[in-house]
């Protein structure tokens, strides 16, 4: 679950990221 | 950038979320985990300038899917998780009721029709220590659940017990009880 969690985290900060 | 390139990077996410819903409809499907990777690729496809850079987070951004869709259908197949509480209570409730019914056909062959059964644990009743071992399951919500779906499985170690009564009439007297 955390796996999980993280994964989706990173997902959208590296979308905020990209987006900036 | 034009729509068609956009298209194209969402394009295998959407393969992924037909796969995987046609997979797996019992133990529930993964929905968050295609759809947040796809919104991001979707976000950065409009507001960033660098096609590279745009290629690298659709590339990552799927594998990141396919690691936690798998990741999903682990979780929900390990025993820990369940994305269908419904589904899942109903096949719990049914192998309880199968262990019902076996305890009252044991206990009718155990014992005579005009005699009354004791109240009391089956397993003791028949002498078959495996009805001392039959477990309760629930669904419970998490703090996750919102997001990802997934409900915790919660057991309970159980017994099924007699209530007493007559042979014939055990139907509704047979429980299972948690210890």
């Amino acid at each position: 679950m955390t796996l999980h969690l993280s994964l989706l985290g990173l997902i959208v900060v590296f979308a905020l990221i990209g987006a900036s | 950038r034009p729509w068609s390139h956009i298209l194209l990077a969402v394009s295998p996410f959407l393969v992924l979320a037909v796969l995987t819903r046609l997979l797996l409809s019992a133990p529930g499907s993964p929905v968050i985990e295609w759809l947040v990777p796809l919104a991001g690729v979707l976000v950065v496809g409009f507001l960033c300038k660098s096609n590279t850079l745009f290629t690298v987070y659709a590339v990552g951004a799927f594998v990141a899917s396919l690691v936690l869709c798998g990741n999903y259908i682990l979780l929900v197949h390990g025993g820990g998780y369940t994305g269908r509480p419904s589904v899942s209570e109903h096949g719990w409730r049914a192998t309880e009721l199968n262990s019902i019914r076996a305890a009252e056909a044991d206990l009718q062959k155990t014992f005579r029709e005009d005699t009354v059964v004791p109240e009391g644990p089956v397993a003791t009743l028949v002498g078959n220590e495996e009805y001392n071992h039959v477990e309760r399951a629930y669904a419970r919500r998490t703090w996750h659940t919102w997001l990802t779906g997934l409900y915790a499985i919660e057991r309970h170690d159980a017994l099924v017990w007699c209530q007493g009564g007559e042979p014939g009439v055990l139907h509704d007297r047979i429980v299972i009880r948690e210890k």
